[in-house]
């Protein structure tokens, strides 16, 4: 879940 | 406070590429910030073969990538005699090295993907300083080019916003951006400063003697 946030952002 | 700062990112690579194609030339620019924006580009977004988010995520993470290696090639490549080769001296190993052992030391978990990611997070908060190097080193800047810096000084800025709005509103926060993002807007600071100072008020970028 952690990792997923973080593709989230540029 | 992330669309902000994804447009104001996106703003400043286009203020970017328009002042280097209309001048037709690439005089004050750091062709060696630009390759380690590249870098960061390229290591950051490899997500993009495994992880899908959305369309803007996806499109946004190509234009990113896209220009900023069209930027090398006018530099490199079309611009070529207009670079200011002399004056862009920072030795980028010096960031470049650092980056990757504290890459390899300090991440979420030991793969591939997650040291580059975190490499690439940490790369980006310096991969500016050969370019306030250059400035710092010929005194001066144009004005567009400080436009330029500026709006990329306000993307990381307003992704701080963007990080506290998270944490307070999905209890989401990532300690290494968090602590990238801040050196990184730190090293904009002294040059926000001249931009309020001297640019808003019509004057050149121009550093004191």
């Amino acid at each position: 879940n952690h990792s997923r946030n973080k593709h989230d952002e540029l | 406070f992330r669309l902000l700062g994804d447009l104001s990112h996106v703003i400043a690579i286009i203020i970017l590429l328009l002042k280097i194609w209309k001048t037709r030339s690439c005089a004050g620019i750091s062709g060696k910030s630009q390759i380690l924006f590249a870098t960061v580009f390229a290591t950051r977004y490899l997500d993009l073969l495994t992880t899908f988010v959305s369309i803007y995520n996806t499109l946004m993470k190509w234009m990113f990538l896209t220009t900023s290696f069209a930027t090398i090639y006018l530099i490199y490549f079309k611009f070529r005699a207009t670079y200011d080769k002399n004056h862009d001296t920072f030795r980028i190993e010096f960031l470049i090295i650092p980056s990757l052992i504290l890459a390899l030391l300090i991440n979420h978990e030991f793969t591939v993907f997650e040291v580059l990611w975190t490499y690439s997070i940490y790369l980006e908060s310096v991969a500016i300083l050969p370019q306030l190097f250059m400035v710092s080193k010929t005194g001066e800047a144009e004005s567009i080019t400080s436009h330029y810096l500026f709006a990329l000084g306000c993307y990381r800025g307003l992704y701080i916003l963007n990080w506290i709005y998270r944490y307070v509103t999905e209890d989401f926060h990532d300690l290494i951006a968090i602590v990238a993002g801040i050196v990184q807007t730190v090293l904009y600071c002294d040059f926000f400063y001249l931009y309020v100072t001297k640019v808003l008020k019509g004057k050149k970028l121009q550093l004191p003697a």
